[in-house]
Parts: C-alpha cells; structure tokens; sequence
C-alpha cells in the first residue's frame, strides 16, 4: 500500500522544500515509485525538481475538479520521481473554502484514485497551519517535521505538535508522527547541539537519527532545478537525505 | 512625525523578524524612539526582544478593541525601544475578518492614537501574503523586503511586489517601496554573488547598499532574548544592522 507523508512546519525556512524534494528524490534512488505534491502556493518544490510554473494543470485544478488527476502528473529529471506541481491560484483555497465543512478533506479525495500506484506520495506544505496544511495532514498517513536547528524554530513546535493531535483526534485517526528532522544543523555554533540535545529529551523515540547539516550546495541545487543527487551527488546533503530514506524505509518495515 | 515600515514577505525564513528586531533596536541606539510591533502569531519578534509569551495584552487585543493599545506597549531591554508583543489568538483574525469590508484597516486604525508619540513604528509580519500583512501594508509608510540571497526565495519576489502595487493602488497611496535588503549573504557561494546580482540589474534604486552578512551570532541573539547589540556588539551582524539603520535615516532625512 501507498504511504502519504506530509512535510508541514508553520515556521518558515526550516528546510521542508528542500526535505520534500530531496527525500523524494532518494526514495526514488532506492527504486521506490514515488509522487510529490507540491501543495504550498509559492510553487518552491515544482522548480526544485525543474517543473517550471504552471498555469492549469496544477493541483489547484484537481482539487476543484476541474482537471483528472492524471493530467496533472508530470515526470521529473530523475526515474521513479513524478511531480503535480502548484501554482499560485492554490492561495485562494484558504478563502475559497473557508464556508465548506469538507474544507479539510479536498485532498484526500482527490488522490484517492491514485494512491495505489505509488510507494510514497510526499506533500510539501507552506509556512502554515491553514487549510491548506490542514488538507495535507489529513491526506497524510504521517507527518513528517523538518525542525531548522535554531531558536526561533523551536519555538513554534509545541503548537505544531498541538496541530497534529487535534488533526488526529478529530479528522484523521491513522495520522502518525513519522518524526522529527533535525535540519540545517551547524558543527560550529552551540546553539545546533543544545537544540538537539533539548529535542532528544522530549521526544526520544520521535527524533530521526539521520541529521541534515548545513550545506551550500543544497541551496544552489534548487537554482538548476535538481535534487541534490544531479547536483551534487557525493557530498554531505546527498549523503544525508539518502541516509533519511534509508531510515524511513527500515522503520515502515518493522 | 512617525514612519511606519511594514517588513514582509510571504517566503518564509527569510530574515523578516531578524530584521525587525535588530533594526529596531539600532534605530533605537540613534536615539530614535522606536515602536516594534509583532504581527506574527508565531511571536518570534517578542521573544528576540526578551518577552514572553502574553496571554492577554497582546496586539491581538487591540485589534479587536479589548484592550487599549497604551495598555499592551512593553518597556524592553534596550533604551528608546518598545514593543506590542503578539499571541497566538492572532491566527484566528484571519478567519473572524474575512467577511469585514474594513479588514485590511484594523491596524491602521490601531495606531492612530499613538503615532505621534515615536519616530518609527516597526511591523513584523509572518510568511504569508494574507489579511495579517495586509493590515501591515495598508497601516505602513512604507514596506522593507528582506530578501536572503537564495534561490527560493528570489522566486516569491515578483508575487510580493505585484501585492505591494496592488495595495498602494487600491488601498494605501502613500505606500512606498522602503527598498529590499539581501540577507543572509554567504561569500563562500557564488549564488549570493549572482543574486545580488540580478536583484541591483531589476531594482537599481531600490536595493539597500547595506547587505546583512550570514552571522552565527545572529541566530544564537535570540536565544538569550537580546538584540544583537545586546550580544555581541562588536560582531558583522551588529555593525550590518547599524548601518542599515544609518541608511535608512538618511534615505528619509533626503
Ligand atoms: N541543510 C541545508 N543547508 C543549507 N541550506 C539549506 C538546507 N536546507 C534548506 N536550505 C536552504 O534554506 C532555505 C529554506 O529552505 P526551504 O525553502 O526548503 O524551507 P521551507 O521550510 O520549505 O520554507 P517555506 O517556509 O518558505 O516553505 C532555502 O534557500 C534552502 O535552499
Ligand atoms: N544574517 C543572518 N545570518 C544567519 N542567520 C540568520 C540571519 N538572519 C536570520 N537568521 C536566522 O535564520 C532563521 C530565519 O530568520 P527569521 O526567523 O528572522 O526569518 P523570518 O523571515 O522572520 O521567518 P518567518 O517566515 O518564519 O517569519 C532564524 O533562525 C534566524 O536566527
Ligand atoms: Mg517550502
Ligand atoms: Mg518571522
């Protein structure tokens, strides 16, 4: 059966793009079929794959009906990785839909008739807990947080972990918690450990082990429309993401 | 009399309350009397000046006439700055405001009573381009994009500045492009180099010379609750936003 994972985090800047994208990327690598939808307005996980914006056959259109799915799936620059892309109607959703007591359940319907086709569907959420992440955690079978290595990013995790239990109890039972991605981690400043040290304390079992570092070239891969693995094959953020699916893959086998 | 810069951008993690924070704080270091107000529901512009979450006298409050704004102004750790902290009730605005036909003016209408009383007033908005920084747009003087030399976030720039003219004709006149300001700006990456770049070749006039170093100090400051002045004084990151403060003086003293 397919797994739907969602990658939301209110905070922004934390690496969920980049985690969407890239994770993606190497599931595909180890011959898993999988499909990334790219369900955060600004369109930043379509041009990390190399899909440039598009005006109509985007997940917008499927969520309203007016497209088939199936139109909407476009292959990558990488075997095994297809993408729906995102284009900024997707923002008017939140309006849109705000009257509608199904508001939370658009995306779920909508891939439904998909599901069994891939081993993973991977959502890209915006900086946000509106309706439209709301969608995707309750599309997802578990939620998946990048947490960016710094102050500010700590912060709004208690409410995120509030978000999510909420989601669970009352629309989304089977939402489990995948875990909690250590990103951006920095060896030369303090503040990365502390945080990691804090974060291992409360959620012991929840923190992946797989560590994402600092890189450069993970922020000038986006800039040619690659994963990670067609930029930079052997360096550390390549490394690391194929070290996450690894890890991923080993705990939904247990 | 008193210039409001609303800082915004929809991309998240972009620098928008580092620079709210610490621009703030240095304007307030040239003696100038300096308002922050935290617009964001996450609170990070609170917590970077040292106060802790509010669950009542908040700019929430204000806003919904609960409270009077002289009531929720904070004294904080550095002379000549203030600030309205935020809470997480401010999420809930942009649903109870949607059918408003006033919704973009309840900040404006907020501060009116107080804005002879400093020389700026400074706005912190959250990653979104919704009825929160709306508010921002339609109460400021002008607006400052931070803009972190990466990829992504060169993408979100064209749907903000459409934003910015679709406010300054339809609602606000006396908007003005304070300017953009690169942050983030790492020399080890040729990216930054070509983006500030492409930014000065589309925006001449507009881009601040000032541009804000990638500083590890810059991350660890708001972890003790202290702008960067606060910190570490002598560091890149406290002189970059000194400067700007200088900058912005004289752009409005012209
Ligand atoms: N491990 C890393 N090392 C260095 N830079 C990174 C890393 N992960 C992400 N980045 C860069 O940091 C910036 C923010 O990352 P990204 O856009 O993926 O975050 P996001 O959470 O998706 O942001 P948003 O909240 O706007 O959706 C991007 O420019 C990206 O290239
Ligand atoms: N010049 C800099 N050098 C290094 N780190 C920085 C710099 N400016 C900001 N940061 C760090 O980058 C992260 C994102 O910055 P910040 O939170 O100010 O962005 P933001 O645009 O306000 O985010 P959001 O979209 O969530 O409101 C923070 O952890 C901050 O400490
Ligand atoms: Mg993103
Ligand atoms: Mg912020």
């Amino acid at each position: 059966p397919t797994k739907v994972i969602c990658i939301a985090n209110q905070k922004g800047g934390v690496g969920k793009t980049t985690t969407a994208v890239n994770l993606s990327a190497a599931l595909a690598l180890k011959n898993k079929k999988v499909l990334l939808i790219d369900f955060d307005p600004q369109g930043n996980a379509s041009s990390g794959v190399g899909i440039d914006k598009v005006k109509e056959n985007s997940i917008y259109e499927v969520l309203i009906g007016k497209k088939d799915i199936n139109e909407c799936i476009r292959i990558t620059n990488l075997k095994n990785l297809s993408v729906i892309p995102s284009n900024e109607n997707l923002v008017g959703i939140e309006i849109e839909l705000v009257d509608d007591e199904n508001k939370y359940f658009y995306l779920k319907k909508a891939i439904k008739k998909i599901t069994n086709h891939y081993d993973y569907i991977v959502i890209d959420c915006g900086p946000s807990l509106g309706i439209l992440t709301l969608n995707g955690l309750c599309a997802g079978d578990s939620l998946l947080v990048p947490l960016q290595c710094e102050y500010y990013a700590l912060e709004g995790l208690s409410k995120l972990l509030k978000t999510y239990k909420l989601v669970k109890q009352y629309y989304n039972p089977k939402l489990d918690l995948e875990g909690i991605l250590l990103t951006m981690y920095d060896k030369r400043t303090k503040l990365s450990f502390l945080i990691y040290k804090e974060v291992r304390s409360i959620f012991p079992t929840k923190l992946f082990s797989t560590i994402i570092p600092r890189s450069i070239k993970l922020t000038e891969a986006p800039s040619f429309g690659k994963p990670i693995f067609l930029y930079d094959p052997k360096g550390k953020g390549a490394l690391a993401y194929l070290n996450l699916a690894k890890e991923l893959i080993r705990r939904n086998y247990k």
